[in-house]
């Protein structure tokens, strides 16, 4: 199953 | 001061609309050239951006101000425009509220109190794309509700070929394909085959203003937030919304 992911987590991993 | 005249109060209700579904409130930073604000939705999947040129109005007269508006309240009074309204925005410095004047065989005035917010340190970030969509905005939106029938989420696919909104449910499941040369396609250029999955209900409020002979233009990559850009009354909307990952 997915997982919904934050902007702010996702703009942390870049 | 801040004063703006808009030709359709009701074309700009469906900005209001859109927006005030993902925030429950925006601050405008004005100034000369025009209106611009962005914001995250309290949840932190979803970011909205507005950019109001001051070519949108039939009047416009601006220094800076940063002008914080309680979106329910503004969706309100925006609900009760009509057709023939025309809209003015001001600010009333003295009193600290931001005047909404329907004007058409009189002028009714809403006073809105001002939020003490600050402009939003978070923009839209440049992030390149390997996919750039451009749909038909009643096609993509009738598409997700179909999906919305079996799934709480939806993929999108694209491919050199096709790009494609998928949901699956438990038993049923539910595709779109629209060929690159079919009518709601403008525009397909992928250089490099994605699937993503994203929450639909953020999705459709996101496209809730749109109607038919918009035109969004959707980028798309792997595990990337997906963007949305399109023009409602002038106004230049982009959404960010996070995908759901594996």
């Amino acid at each position: 199953k997915s997982k919904q992911v934050k902007l702010s987590d996702f703009f942390k991993m870049r | 001061m801040f004063r703006g005249v808009m030709e359709s109060a009701k074309e700009f209700k469906k900005v209001v609309d859109t927006v005030s579904t993902l925030l429950d409130e925006i601050c405008f930073e004005v100034d000369e050239e025009g209106i611009k604000a962005s914001a995250m939705d309290p949840s932190h999947v979803a970011l909205v951006s507005l950019e109001i040129p001051r070519l949108a109005f039939e009047e416009y007269e601006a220094d800076s101000h940063e002008i914080g508006i309680d979106l329910e309240a503004f969706k309100k009074v925006m609900n009760r425009a009509k057709s023939k309204d025309k809209l003015i925005l001001e600010l009333d410095e003295e009193k600290n509220k931001l005047n909404i004047i329907f004007e058409n065989t009189g002028k009714r005035k809403f006073s809105l109190a001002l939020l003490d917010l600050s402009a939003s340190s978070v923009k839209v970030p440049d992030i390149e794309y390997p996919n750039v969509i451009m749909i038909k905005g009643d096609a993509f939106k009738e598409a997700l509700k179909d999906a919305d029938l079996f799934s709480d989420y939806v993929i999108l696919k694209a491919d050199e070929d096709k790009f494609v909104v998928h949901a699956k449910g438990d038993l049923n499941d539910f595709n779109a394909e629209f060929e690159k040369d079919s009518s709601a396609i403008i525009s397909l250029e992928v250089k490099e085959e994605t699937k993503s999955a994203f929450n639909l209900d953020y999705l459709m409020d996101m496209v809730k203003g749109v109607s038919s002979g918009d035109i969004i233009k959707i980028y798309l990559g792997n595990d990337m937030p997906v963007k949305l850009e399109y023009s409602l009354a002038g106004v230049n909307l982009t959404f960010l919304l996070a995908p759901r990952i594996e």
